[in-house]
Formats: structure tokens, sequence, C-alpha cells
């Protein structure tokens, strides 16, 4: 059990490496997806604006359903080498305001790559911790595994 | 090597434009993405994630002011603690906790503190209910508002001493992150003993329950298969341990 948890570890280790990449890319993409927007539908370039309007690009839509599992509350370990992974993606964002719209648009699509990419992984991840913790779960279901044993 | 960002920075730093501090604010706003949606899981739906957005817009705009690169800190992390600390905050602001549910909650925690000390042990939900004068079903339903609102507090719960956003939180003592300063560690090394002891002292499914969810960190729904009741009762003893803790550690 000691190696399965090992495995489950690491595989979680990673989940929230990708989970946390997975959000800055949205985010960009949904970022420069609204720029896109507001300059097609003839708003003029200005950065002003934008800060403005953050929240409503990144709020998520409104959530159903409670806390299912305890949540790490700090970044990864490797949140910074996420950040410069995405910087290297999108380096042009710091620069919206001087960049034209095809610009941007291919930047989109470099990043709703990367983003499908993500997601999978993390889809993967997923599917491995939750599998592993299925069979934790039938061990201690079974008695194999006593959760006092844990503290 | 020095990347754009970094030149970003220094000019910031260096001229304070307001444009230079918006680039940085776009820049690293999908940061406030990844904290906001990890603080708006378990809230009640009443409360707007656009709202926790902006808190957090505000929070990451302190983060960029008052951050020096030359520190040699990394931003991600100290900006990701100020927007979830401004997030929060705000939460705290607005009083969105019920005023039945913060009378409800004090009355829970005063019969647990009593019958802790009458019984020295974790008193279960039948006695409680009779100390409360309420049906174990009633207490139950409580514990569930309880454990929508405490969703915010929960994990900042055992927070060591007043560090504010730097203070240990319940999952860092589990996780055993390496503690700043050595004063830390050692409240670190005991809040885990105290933990520890706390939850060996929990009735039986409690504490199976509240093992596996610390401990272990599975769902809701796979605890719900090892204990044998639902979801629902699941985080309705967590609500309760949480607040059996808190007792503890406020005598
Ligand atoms: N083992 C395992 N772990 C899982 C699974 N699903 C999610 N997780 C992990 O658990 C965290 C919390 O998930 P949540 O409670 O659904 O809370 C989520 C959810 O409310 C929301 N969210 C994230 N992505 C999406 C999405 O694509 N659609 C929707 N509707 N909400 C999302 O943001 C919150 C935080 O997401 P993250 O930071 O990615 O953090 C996620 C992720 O790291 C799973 O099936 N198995
Ligand atoms: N409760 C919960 N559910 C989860 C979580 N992660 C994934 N899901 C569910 O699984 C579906 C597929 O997720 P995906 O493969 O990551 O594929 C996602 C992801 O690649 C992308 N996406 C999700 N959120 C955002 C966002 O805020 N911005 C952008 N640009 N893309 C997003 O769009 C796809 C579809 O998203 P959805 O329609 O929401 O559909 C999501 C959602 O219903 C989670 O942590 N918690």
């Amino acid at each position: 059990t000691g190696d399965l948890r090992t495995r489950r570890d690491e595989c979680r280790e990673l989940e929230s490496e990708f989970s946390y990449a997975r959000r800055l890319l949205q985010g960009k993409i949904d970022i420069l997806g609204s720029e896109l927007k507001r300059r097609s539908e003839g708003g003029d370039v200005g950065m002003g604006d934008l800060v403005g309007r953050l929240p409503s690009i990144l709020a998520d839509e409104p959530r159903t359903g409670g806390a299912t599992r305890l949540l790490e509350s700090d970044l990864p370990a490797n949140a910074g080498k996420y950040r410069r992974y995405t910087e290297r993606l999108a380096t042009g964002l710091a620069h919206i305001e001087t960049s034209t719209p095809e610009e941007l648009t291919a930047m989109v699509e470099e990043l709703a790559t990367e983003e499908r990419k993500v997601s999978e992984d993390r889809r993967r991840a997923q599917k491995i911790i939750d599998g592993l913790n299925a069979e934790l779960v039938r061990r201690y279901q079974k008695g194999d595994e006593d959760p006092s044993s844990l503290l | 090597v020095l990347g754009p960002v970094d030149e970003l920075w220094a000019e910031y730093k260096s001229t304070g434009s307001q444009k230079c501090r918006d680039e940085l604010i776009v820049h690293y706003a999908p940061l406030v993405k990844y904290v906001a949606a990890r603080v708006a899981i378990g809230l009640p739906s009443n409360v707007d994630q656009e709202d926790l957005a902006s808190s957090g817009i505000i929070g990451l705009m302190e983060a960029v002011s008052k951050f020096e690169p030359e520190r040699g800190f990394k931003f991600e992390s100290y900006a990701a603690a100020r927007i979830r600390g401004a997030i929060i905050d705000d939460l705290r602001a607005l009083d969105w906790v019920p005023r039945s549910v913060r009378s409800q909650a004090r009355q829970v925690e005063a019969s647990l503190s009593k019958l802790q000390e009458k019984f020295g042990r974790s008193p279960t939900d039948e006695e409680m209910a009779e100390d409360m004068e309420v049906t174990v079903r009633k207490l139950r339903s409580i514990y569930s508002k309880i454990s929508t609102v405490m969703f915010v507090s929960l994990d900042r719960l055992l927070s060591v001493g007043d560090k504010g956003e730097s203070g240990m939180s319940l999952v860092d003592t589990l996780v055993d992150t390496k503690a700043e300063d050595p004063e830390q560690a050692v409240e670190a090394k005991e809040m885990k003993q105290f933990l520890v002891k706390a939850i060996a002292g929990l009735p039986d499914r409690e504490r199976t329950a509240i093992t596996l969810y610390y401990y272990e960190g599975l769902s809701l729904a796979e605890i719900s298969q090892v204990v044998g009741v639902s979801q629902a009762r699941i985080s309705q003893m967590n609500a309760k341990s949480v607040m059996t803790f808190r007792s503890m550690l406020n005598r």
C-alpha cells in the first residue's frame, strides 16, 4: 500500500501542476479573446478599460455542489516553472496594446492548443489518481487497511 | 536571462508608470482565476464568482505595487497569498454568514465545549442533541449549514499564531511543508501532535471519516464508500470535527 500511495501522491503533484498551468492558460485565452472581440466590435485600442473588465473575463460560471476533497491551499511546488512555460507561450500578452488582431489570434490558437494538451494530461492524471484511490477504498472496505495507521 | 516580463518589472519599479502597472496586472491576472475558483469551492451559490474575482484583482494590484523583485522571492507565491487574502477579507466584510447560522454555530460550540469538559472526550451527536434540546436530525442540518460557511475558515482554522497569510494552515501541518522559521516548525510539530490526539478522540465513524479526509485526501464520495454513510453525513462530520478542534484549541 505504501507503493500505491507513493504513486498516487506523485500523480497528485503532477495533477496539481497541470491544473495550475491549465487555469493560467485559460485565463490568458479568455483575456486575449475578449480583446479580439472588443476590437472586432470597433473598440478602440487602450489598456485602461481591460483591467476593469478582468473580473468578468476571469470568473467561472456559477458553481454547483460543495467541496469534494481537501485542497492544497498554496500553489504547486513548481508553480514558477509553469509560469515561465506559459510566458514563453504568450510573451506578447504584456504588450497586448501594440499587438495586431492577427497577432492576438495567433497567440490564442497557440495557447488553446497547449490548453487542450494540458487538460488531457490533467484528465489522465485524475483517472490514475481516482483509480489508485478506488483500490485503497477496496482495501479499507475489506479491512486490509486501517485508517488509524495514518495517524 | 532577462525576459520581457523582467524588463517590464524593472521599468515599472523605476518609473512607477500606470501603464506598466496595468500591463503587469493583465499579465498575472490568470493567477486570480486559479485562486478565486478554488476559494469558490464549497461556498454557497449566492456568492458571486465575479465578486470574488474583483476582490482578487485588488489583491493582485496590491501585490504588484508592494513586490520587490530584487528580494529574490517568487512573485507568484507572494501574489497568490495576497489574492486569496483579499478575497477572504472581502467575504468576511460582506458579512455573508446568515445571523441564524452564526447563532446556531455558537450554540453548537457551547454544547461541544461543555460536553467535552464533562465527558473528557468528544460527545456523540445524540449527546449533543439532548444537551441542545433538538433532534439529531436538526443538529445535523445545522452542521450542513455550518459546513458551507465554514469552508473559508476551515483551511486557516488552525493557523498557528496570528501570522495572517503566512500562518500555517491545517493542510500545511499535514503535508509536512518546510516551515519558514524554527518557531513555526515547533508550532507545526505541536499542531501535528494536537491534531493526532484530537482526531483519535473522535467517535469511531467520525475518526475514520476525518482521518481519510485530511490524511488520505479521499473525496467525500470515496470516504462514504468506506464509512457507509452519505456524502452529506461526511461533510456534517467534517464541520463538527472542525468545531470540536477549534473549541479544544480555545480552552
Ligand atoms: N483526483 C481528481 N482530482 C480532481 C478531479 N476533478 C478536479 N480535481 C482536482 O480537484 C480540484 C478541485 O476541483 P473542484 O472541487 O471541482 O473545483 C474546481 C471547479 O469548481 C472549477 N473548475 C476547474 N476547471 C473546471 C472546468 O473545466 N469546468 C467547470 N465547470 N469547473 C471547473 O475550479 C475549481 C478548481 O479547479 P482546479 O484548480 O483545477 O483544482 C481541482 C483539481 O485539481 C477528479 O475528477 N479527480
Ligand atoms: N466540477 C468540475 N468539473 C470539471 C473540472 N475539470 C473538468 N470538469 C468538467 O469536465 C469537462 C471537460 O473538461 P476539460 O477536458 O478540461 O475541457 C474543458 C477545458 O479544456 C476548457 N475550459 C474549462 N474552463 C475554461 C475557461 O474558464 N476558459 C477557457 N478558455 N477554457 C476552459 O473547456 C473545456 C470544457 O469545459 P466545461 O464545459 O466546463 O466541461 C468540463 C467540466 O464539465 C473540475 O475541476 N471540476
